[in-house]
């Protein structure tokens, strides 16, 4: 049994958002700044990062995509610049 | 692939390592980031030069967390390991480096050449590419391939905003008759294995055959080695991860994308008389250190260890090697068995026993 089932779904959960945020938010364009700007869901990124990865889409943090997401990697996002 | 366009607009960019890592000398370092821009070059009309005071187009630098202007910052040991900025002014084209990872020049922490050569392409304009192979691809992957950093995906993401070197030999388009592997005609040139792969050569083309089965890559010899000529006649890997090919009296030893300086020499400094003026196939027995040249029904047998030819030989082929009668196109060792080519057919030959144990068509490497 996990020993703290809990506190291991917080860390995952800072994991996925700051993964997501860092690498999956789509940068403003500052010529539409003034424009409503439509926030993306925190499972529509997550599909786009299982997308981009070719891990099953599932919108969901299962143990496969937080594996991929606990490895070292280059920090320029992968979308969206 | 992707692009951030619009790149460079000059052909010739300069570099400058503001600071080094002490994770290795100073000289390593310099060496790494010269042989990461030399990766893209080597596929492009690029010229880079370094310059030791200034602003460089690409500066490059070692920082921890929060680190000078830059916007974004990094995250102590593993994580992100370095980023980079696009083409542009001020901190465009830049690269940075996480100094808390462990730098190396080889397989142990991480490579800062395989890493360098990635941020490069980000300084230069591409973006991620979800292509595994891709060295473009996000996540650090250091393999057996890693000398040869750039897939087919990684080359046309790269030509696709600066086009190909001026010096392409291959320019041309190709030629409509260039074979494809799975043809019924299909022959080779010359076979070599590098590690854990089998590298097929016919005309200006080469096939990478991986491991794992997966579709073979078709890529221009001169996308990795562009001094080499086409039609390269003999190649084998020898026992320092080096892959020697042969053309006429000639013959070069490349290490990675580097041929060694002062080749091609001619084969006669290998031990061979004047009288012999090329080579059709040689194969390096990685079990006894020995290679085999085979030149018509002959072979000559140079041993590696003592850089020299054995006593006794030419011998006739075909009494060491029975079965084996035909003129040998290409030879490669795999899990100890020898493969000899000879046009459409190729024989699977165990040294040990001596003998043929099947034989095959030339393609059946190619998961046709």
């Amino acid at each position: 049994l996990p020993s703290h089932p809990e506190k291991e779904n917080k860390e995952d959960a800072k994991l996925v958002q700051d993964y997501l945020n860092k690498f999956y938010a789509v940068e403003p364009d500052p010529n539409l700044l003034g424009w409503k700007i439509n926030v993306q869901s925190t499972a529509e990124k997550l599909q786009k990062m299982q997308q981009f990865f070719g891990l099953k889409v599932t919108g969901k943090p299962d143990n496969e995509t937080l594996e991929m997401m606990k490895k070292p990697r280059c920090g320029v996002p992968d979308v969206g610049l | 692939y992707g692009v951030t366009l619009p790149g460079w607009k000059k052909p010739k960019l300069t570099y400058r390592i503001v600071n080094h890592t002490p994770d290795m000398s100073k000289k390593d370092v310099d060496k790494a980031i010269q042989k990461a821009f030399k990766v893209w070059s080597a596929v492009t009309p690029l010229i880079f030069t370094r310059i030791h005071k200034g602003i460089a187009d690409i500066m490059i630098a070692f920082g921890t967390k929060a680190h000078g202007h830059c916007p974004r910052y990094f995250d102590g040991p593993l994580g992100v390991l370095a980023h980079a900025f696009p083409p542009g002014s001020g901190l465009g084209g830049d690269v940075h480096f996480d100094e808390d990872e462990d730098w190396t020049t080889g397989l142990a922490g991480f490579n800062l050449f395989l890493v360098a050569a990635h941020e490069i392409g980000h300084a230069l304009g591409l973006s991620h590419s979800n292509d595994q192979r891709a060295l473009m691809f996000p996540n650090y992957s250091y393999s057996s391939l890693s000398e040869f950093p750039l897939s087919p995906d990684d080359i046309r993401g790269i030509q696709s905003i600066y086009g190909s070197p001026p010096n392409d030999p291959d320019k041309r388009p190709a030629t409509p008759n260039s074979p494809e592997a799975c043809g019924s005609q299909v022959s080779f040139d010359a076979i070599t294995t590098l590690r854990q792969e089998v590298i097929f050569l016919k005309h200006r083309h080469l096939w990478r055959v991986y491991p794992d089965n997966s579709e073979a890559e078709r890529e221009l010899i001169s996308a990795f080695w562009p001094t080499l000529p086409p039609a390269i006649e003999a190649a084998y890997e020898n026992m320092k991860d080096q892959i020697l090919f042969f053309k006429g009296n000639k013959f070069w030893v490349v290490s990675g994308y580097q041929v060694l300086l002062g080749y091609p020499k001619n084969i006669n400094t290998l031990g061979f008389p004047k009288g012999v003026k090329k080579i059709d196939a040689a194969v390096c027995n990685k079990h006894t250190g020995k290679t085999d040249f085979f030149i018509g029904d002959k072979y000559w047998r140079f041993d590696e260890n003592s850089q020299s030819m054995e006593e006794g030989y030419p011998r006739l082929t075909v009494n060491d090697f029975p079965g084996i009668s035909q003129r040998v196109d290409a030879v490669f060792q795999k899990k100890g068995l020898f493969y000899f080519f000879h046009k459409l057919k190729q024989w699977e030959f165990d040294p040990i026993a001596k003998k043929v144990t099947r034989e095959m068509k030339s393609n059946s490497w190619f998961n046709c």
